[in-house]
């Protein structure tokens, strides 16, 4: 029974796409069945994985004009459903669809056999985030420490309970993930006093977070994880102490 | 007569808030009369200006329920056109309206007595980022040193290409502006030896790039622009000379 997860924030360059692949990765390394789906026009995630021009992707899956299976492509033991660049196209035929919002969670409920199934949003709360939100069981907000960043996840918190509310009961926050975070800068304490403040973002904050390391960013480059790339970074002891917390949370799928 | 002039780029976190906010600052320091205009619903440029939950804002303006005169606001001499965090809701209605990439521009054409219109694009090149190009007789590109940031920027001037050849004859590149740049870093350097390989790119760089400088992410947590909180800072410094070069580009307006 896959437990989907949907990793959004509308604010740009948060890490949504450096942790879709390396929570990915390491739950896999951890010996979980994963599936990666890209929902960015963009194609980062896709890039990192040397997938261009796919013909089958998550586009026209979601509109059935293919089927899931088709779509997936297994690069070292990861599945991974890409993106397209003129996705924006299909996003617009979802628009137009009946039940616009339910048509990722169609195509996940027919395909079971993953234990997580992680879902890369772009950086908006437009129809594919709200579709991930629909068709997950949780969401992981990734998170940098700037300026306004608290009132962004408000908002995100607030579609969340709007799509929780109307459309997936199930739905929950897995956790506000802190990343780039430096914990000795202006900015870093602020954080760490607000969050202190804050009850209403207690229990909320994973334990852990990820800390600022150039090998996250340089492992994509090689069309590597970060596990491959530097087994010892500090983003690789990083990204499996979330996933290790992750599963202690939801552990027995 | 004025330069519209739209800042893009579909990659989040890019600087692009940044650029509008304190370019336009550093034009409206060197005498320019400027006007900003908001176009992502997250409200980054309108919230460092401390203006939120604003009455009149670029989606009321853009469907003609509001004149662009009624949503203005005047913050230390710069006028601000504020977006608004239900903008998505506009958008949706904007996309069914008949020359909907049009709205913006029509808006615009009426409004001459400004010397530098900046509009600040959401992380996408949808209908928002596309009715900026149309109104814009240039655009800006910030750009960070990073995976598939050059893959990326081809999508970008593929777009606005077809909106140059289709619906703006006069678009053109103001320039690639480099931001958050770190000269001595890896990435850094691939990018500088990229660009001077890539002959597709001669000539449309900025001489001038923005260096890393953590003023530039303060400021606005103070409602300032870097001009304001910082004015001796490399952020300010580099802000200025863009500005400069921009003018000895267009100067004549
Ligand atoms: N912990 C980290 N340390 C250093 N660099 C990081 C870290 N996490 C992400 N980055 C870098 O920051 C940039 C933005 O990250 P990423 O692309 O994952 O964000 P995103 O939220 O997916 O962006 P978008 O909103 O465009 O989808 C990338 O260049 C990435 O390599
Ligand atoms: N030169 C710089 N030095 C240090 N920090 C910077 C610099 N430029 C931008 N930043 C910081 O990087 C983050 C992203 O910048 P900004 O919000 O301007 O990007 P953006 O492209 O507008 O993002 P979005 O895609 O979400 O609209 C912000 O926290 C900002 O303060
Ligand atoms: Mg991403
Ligand atoms: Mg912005």
């Amino acid at each position: 029974m896959a437990k989907a997860i949907s990793i959004i924030n509308n604010k740009g360059g948060t890490g949504k796409t450096t942790t879709t692949l390396n929570l990915g990765a390491a739950l896999q390394k951890i010996g979980k069945k994963v599936l990666l789906i890209d929902l960015d026009s963009q194609c980062n995630l896709s890039n990192a994985f040397n997938i261009q021009n796919p013909t089958e992707h998550i586009g026209n899956v979601m509109l059935s004009k293919s089927e899931l299976s088709d779509a997936i492509i297994n690069v070292n033991n990861i599945d991974i459903v890409p993106s397209v660049t003129n996705l924006l196209e299909f996003e617009y035929m979802i628009n137009n669809e009946p039940g616009r919002e339910y048509l990722l969670k169609e195509v996940l409920d027919k395909n079971n056999h993953y234990d997580y199934v992680i879902m890369d949003c772009p950086p908006s709360l437009g129809t594919l985030a709200i579709n991930s939100l629909v068709a997950a069981d949780s969401y992981i907000v990734p998170m940098q420490a700037e300026n306004f960043a608290f009132q962004g996840l408000d908002r995100i918190l607030e579609s969340a309970e709007k799509v929780q509310r109307r459309m997936n009961r199930n739905l929950e926050l897995a956790g506000i993930l802190m990343v780039k975070f430096q914990p000795r800068t202006k900015f870093g304490q602020a954080v760490v006093k607000n969050i202190a403040q804050n009850h209403n973002l207690d229990g909320k904050l994973f334990n852990g977070y990820i800390r600022q390391d150039i090998s996250l960013m340089e492992a994509p480059a090689f069309g590597q994880n970060i596990f491959e790339y530097a087994p010892s970074s500090r983003g690789a002891t990083d990204y499996l102490n979330i996933a290790k917390e992750l599963i202690l949370k939801y552990g027995k799928a």
